[in-house]
């Protein structure tokens, strides 16, 4: 038996609009600790890692591990029915092929159940191991969005690199070239306006800019974003979802031929 | 020019 009460509902809403363009079908995972996924998207570039931690939900109750595969744009389509300000339950029965989206309005004067059949995914699952990175950015998810935004109007590819100076995002196509560097800026009214920059190493990698694009989808989520950068080493571009978790976006860099 | 990799060449599986 598995009962998620989530009185945030929109939280939902918007995991799903960050992630069923990069991802067609998922398993999600759940356990006595949270409700998670990880998939890659189909040219296995880029891979995303969802974290709601149970201490999140207003009523959590999962027996025994599960997962269920689903078709994400199926599954968005079903909570695009919620409303914004409503409480979403996700019910399944143990064994069942199918999973109840319940829809409770704020009054609870509608309420609404959605039943989607799960599918069966054969995915793999990646280990994700520990890592140092060489450069940590922590910048307004909305500047980030605007930056990937207005570079690919230009090129095809960002590089991103971060130096004592800033970190600078750089582009280069047909009509000509653009460079936008951010620099670090902690006086501000508000933490989440902050640009933070934490450099060990210098580094530069350059990046497929409509994943960039597609990432930014999970801007509603957060106020800011956290760009965490290694050579060698997919970047990571993690939104934190307030008091629930994350949802971690990977990306395999280009590299020299 | 550049080649794109993939998520395999840095993770593997669980």
């Amino acid at each position: 038996m598995l009962e998620l009460r989530l009185v945030q509902g929109s939280l939902l809403k918007k995991v799903l609009e960050a992630i069923k363009d990069l991802v067609n079908d998922a398993n999600f995972d759940c356990s006595a600790t949270g409700f998670s996924l990880q998939a890659m998207d189909s040219s296995h570039v880029a891979l995303v890692a969802l974290l709601l931690r149970n201490e999140g939900f207003e009523h959590y109750r999962c027996d025994r591990n599960i997962s269920m595969g689903m078709n994400l744009g199926n599954m968005n389509k079903m909570l695009k029915c919620a409303g914004n300000d409503d409480i979403i339950t996700l019910k399944a029965d143990d064994g069942s092929d199918t999973v109840t989206f319940m829809f409770e309005s704020p009054n609870q004067d509608k309420i609404a159940d959605f039943e989607m059949k799960l599918m069966d995914i054969d995915s793999e699952h990646l280990g994700i191991p520990e890592a140092e990175y060489h450069a940590i950015v922590r910048m307004p998810s909305a500047e980030f969005a605007r930056i990937c935004k207005d570079l690919s109007s230009i090129g095809d590819t960002v590089v991103i690199s971060v130096t004592k100076e800033g970190v600078k995002f750089s582009t280069k196509g047909d009509i000509g070239t653009a460079n936008i560097v951010c620099r670090q800026n902690t006086t501000v009214d508000k933490p989440e306006e902050a640009t933070v920059i934490e450099m060990k190493e210098p580094v530069s990698l350059t990046f497929a800019l409509r994943y960039m694009n597609s990432f930014a989808k999970a801007t509603p989520l957060s106020h800011t974003v956290t760009i965490s950068l290694s050579s060698e080493l997919p970047v990571v571009v993690e939104y934190k979802i307030e008091d629930m978790g994350y949802v971690r976006f990977y990306l395999a860099p280009k590299i020299e031929e | 020019q550049c080649l794109q990799s993939r998520i395999s060449d840095y993770f593997g599986r669980d």
